[in-house]
């Protein structure tokens, strides 16, 4: 199963996702799990306290053969650490031999390498914050996909940094809801300090805060996902 | 003065920073304010509930003449519209006449036209958010400025979405104090749902909700800038 994290809308929590439904996955006993950082910014990587040891994201994608990286306390988890340098183009079907579930974190843009993942994915998790602008964000990445010829039957939407006593969250969670049906995944990501603490100490939320509501979210998505995986 | 808000970050609140300093400005009697929507996202626009009538950023930057649009309900306070194309180069340096202040609000990544644009600004004013991916963005923006042989002596840091009662806010904080000294300044834009509703009804924080901590938090920020400007 490969799970494509975009969103071209800064800052709506796509790899906080990326690297806590990873590590969900592969807790879950979903098989063995690959992350990829596919963001110049290499967050995904710096969240993990990992960095690149020569073999990187560029070197995946053009078919170059490399060890992806365990990810410590979290077996069955994998990383294929990012690259500075955007990258521009898709020459390869990336190999994922050997990996159960692929999940892969993007740079809030837009690129042909992007939508070449996207069209090779199961299923394309938009994460976005409940309020005007990450709807306006939303609309314009439904409109980009229609334009590159994407479809959105494999689309997710997944509201995050949620906070339910916020009648801006509620309202706008009603009208995605609305609009969008089981587009809408019926899971959310709530507002914790202590998924923006976890990335400052190399852990996932798991090994970070197990008790916390971000590991449960995260569970729940994960639970959720492995499902929809097998109607797909 | 020209004011540039940038950080390769997403979600910072670069769009909300330049709204609302925009009209704190203006009300506080800076002067005339021209706020520029540099990002195909064109949320600057969206928030205040304008469109491109026409004439858009491209053509400002070009250096074709056009007229701004007045947005409503701040007197002194104007818009060159976004332009759903990336901007990729700067041709001629752009018009300003007839205004005090420049606010220019740009996408969550970086080109040459940015470069440019950071080249020719009094002040060049990063917003983040007091955590660890955060910081992350923080330090690669301030390596990709070295690498364009940008100084920092013009930059200032703007620590927003607040919330003093996380730990983890008050230490990242801390630490950009100590690292950074008055490259931080002493204002900060806390949490504020008042400040994400604002864009829903086209409006600024100083019709939306003019009791607010947003207003009075942007209201200080615009005095500020106001001082500095004088001492630069
Ligand atoms: N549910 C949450 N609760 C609290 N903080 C969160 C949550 N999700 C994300 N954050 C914080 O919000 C900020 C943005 O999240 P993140 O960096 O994961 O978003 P992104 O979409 O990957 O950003 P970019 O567009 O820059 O890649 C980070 O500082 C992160 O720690
Ligand atoms: N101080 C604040 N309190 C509460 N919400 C905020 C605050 N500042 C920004 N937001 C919300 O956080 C989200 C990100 O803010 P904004 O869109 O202004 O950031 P940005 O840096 O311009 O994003 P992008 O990188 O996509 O351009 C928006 O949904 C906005 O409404
Ligand atoms: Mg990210
Ligand atoms: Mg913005």
């Amino acid at each position: 199963m490969r799970v494509m994290i975009c969103n071209q809308k800064g800052g709506v929590g796509k790899t906080t996702t990326a690297v806590n439904l990873g590590a969900a996955l592969a807790r879950a006993g979903a098989g063995r799990v690959l992350l990829v950082d596919l963001d110049p910014q290499m967050h995904l990587t710096a969240s993990l306290g990992l960095q690149s040891e020569g073999w990187d994201v560029a070197d995946w994608l053009s078919g170059r053969a490399g060890r992806p990286l365990a990810v410590p306390d979290e077996p069955g988890l994998f990383l294929v650490p990012g690259a500075s340098e955007a990258v521009a183009d898709l020459p390869a079907d990336p190999a994922a031999a050997g990996f159960d579930w692929l999940v892969i974190d993007a740079p809030p843009n837009w690129s042909d390498a992007i939508a070449g993942l996207m069209r090779g994915a199961d299923i394309v998790l938009c994460p976005l914050e409940p309020d005007f602008l990450g709807l306006q964000g939303l609309n314009r990445l439904l409109r980009t996909m229609q334009a590159a010829g994407l479809d959105w039957g494999r689309l997710r939407l997944l509201a995050t940094r949620v906070s339910d006593r916020l009648a801006v969250h509620r309202e706008v969670r009603a009208r995605l809801a609305e609009r969008f049906g089981e587009t809408l995944l019926p899971v959310a990501i709530r507002a914790s300090v202590k998924l923006a603490e976890a990335p400052g100490r190399g852990r996932t939320i798991f090994t970070h805060a197990p008790a916390s509501t971000g590991a449960a979210d995260h569970a729940d998505l994960a639970r959720l996902l492995m499902q929809d995986g097998r109607r797909a």
